[in-house]
């Protein structure tokens, strides 16, 4: 499926992919987890900025007044001042990453401020132009870049030793050794991963710090979850990231998850409920918890396509938005997967129920919070696969929910759909992935690359 | 002060640097954090 999906190159601009679709971003303060998400709502249309002038045949490094017309995720559209109403040679930038300044860094680091060469000489009085369009108007924290590069720090380092979900079967963890961090994504190499005949890795796993999916050492152990032993026949030791001095994560590094509460009943064995599909990331199906382990997390299977021996089985904690009470989806109008042999026009939890044997367990218990997370349908984003999760896409709100996000990835079938939470850590703003060095995977099709 | 950010932003003189010469404007900045 998307695993065949290649590495496109980079070239993707996105301010020409929203200008031709005449798409929304999702704004920086839409995601909790990146980068300056609680400062972004300083930021807004019409701060004056000092940006570097390319408009100008100088030699030396040379700046200009701009004004912000428009945000776009990390993104600006911004204008030259002088050139007034017209927008033709506007121009979008990162401001995580670009040459642009607040009002008076110029001054401070002796930098010149000269206008663009087109209107060098459409004003002659410079002065007068600038103070009367600058008094009065706001720029940009002075602390901006200071404030993002703090932002950006990551408790995570090569060599740091987790427990993280086993690719090959999603019912265990196994242990693995970070190898690479980039913008608080983690690539883990399983520690008996094995290496190829050119030292390639055999086995990886990419995931955001923050995700559900990995663990401190000693977790799986702790809360009773299934967990590969580690295969020391295999070595590992020509790989950098093995030959790093190892250090066992500890809990401190990882997110806290919402204390559930076992007064009053908790779930059981043999519970009916409903439940993404981890497997098939845009199906909320019937589901049942199959094990209660330990601090809350649970073990689920999805009803009707069980191979029986556990191994589909996938541990979801008790507060996560990927299992809902039955009957969520019919009461907010989506499809609920059924399993082999029933039929969406007759099919009713009561009915089921009763035919299993079984009971829905209790609506108090699901983390269905509402929130107001600031998404709305057509909104574009950049997010993860899940389905390959090294790869960060275009992708575009197609559904708000609640708390769940039915995301799109631009240019693919709706069979890739996935259903993500709105404090997903897999879910970014327009432009993170420039701003964190991160290949963005640009939708497929004939779209502009410039 | 952004209610939402806590960030206190107020009238600052701010030099600008032209070819012409310098000069000051005044401006709503935020200088640090907060």
């Amino acid at each position: 499926s998307t695993a065949v999906r290649k590495d496109a190159s980079s070239g993707f601009n996105w301010g020409c992919y929203l200008e031709k679709h005449g798409c929304l971003a999702a704004p920086v303060s839409c995601f909790r987890h990146v980068p300056l998400c609680a400062q972004w709502e300083d930021i807004e249309v019409g701060l004056q900025v000092e940006v570097l002038n390319t408009c100008t045949t100088l030699l030396t490094k040379v700046y200009w007044i701009a004004t912000v017309i428009r945000l776009a995720g990390y993104m600006a559209l911004l204008r030259y001042m002088g050139f007034e109403d017209d927008d033709r040679h506007d121009f979008w930038c990162n401001l995580g990453i670009a040459d642009v300044h607040p009002i008076g860094w110029c001054a401070v680091n002796s930098k010149l401020l000269v206008p663009p060469q087109e209107f060098n000489k459409r004003i002659s009085d410079w002065k007068s132009y600038l103070m009367q369009r600058l008094v009065g108007a706001s720029t940009i924290p002075v602390d901006f870049h200071v404030m993002m590069t703090d932002s950006m720090k990551c408790p995570f380092r090569q060599g740091v030793r987790v427990e993280v979900v086993d690719r090959s079967l999603v019912s265990r963890t196994r242990t693995a050794v970070v190898d690479t961090v980039i913008g608080g994504r983690l690539r883990l190499i399983y520690e008996d991963a094995g290496l190829g005949s050119s030292g390639e890795v055999l086995s990886d796993f990419w995931c955001h710090m923050l995700s559900p999916l990995i663990h401190p050492i000693s977790w799986s152990v702790r809360v009773g979850h299934l967990i590969k032993e580690t295969d020391k026949s295999v070595d590992m030791s020509s790989h950098p990231a093995f030959r790093k001095v190892f250090c066992d994560s500890v809990p401190g590094q990882f997110k806290k998850l919402r204390t559930v509460y076992l007064e009053g009943g908790f779930f059981r064995e043999g519970m009916k409920l409903e439940a993404i599909d981890p497997l098939n990331l845009g199906n909320i199906c019937v589901a049942s918890i199959r094990k209660v382990l330990f601090d809350g997390y649970l073990m689920v299977s999805i009803d009707g396509v069980e191979i029986g021996d556990g191994s589909d089985w996938f541990c979801y904690h008790a507060s996560s938005h990927a299992i809902l009470p039955t009957g969520y989806c019919q009461s907010n109008d989506i499809s609920l997967t059924l399993p082999p042999g029933y039929d969406q026009a007759t099919f009713t939890w009561d009915k089921y129920l009763e035919e299993t044997g079984a009971e829905a367990a209790p609506r108090r218990l699901f983390n269905t919070d509402a929130v107001q997370h600031g998404f709305v349908p057509d909104m574009k984003l950049e997010a993860v696969d899940l389905m390959e999760p090294r790869l960060v896409c275009v992708a575009t709100v197609q559904r708000c929910v609640g708390r769940l996000l039915l995301l799109h990835f631009d240019g693919w079938e709706s069979e890739f759909d996935q259903w993500v939470d709105c404090e997903s850590p897999d879910i970014y703003p327009v432009g993170w992935c420039e701003l964190t060095g991160y290949q963005l995977q640009p939708p497929i099709g004939p779209e502009p690359l410039e | 002060t952004n209610e939402a950010t806590g960030r206190k932003w107020e009238q600052k003189q701010v030099q600008i640097k032209t070819l012409e010469g310098e000069f000051s404007v005044t401006m709503w900045a935020s200088d640090d954090k907060k």
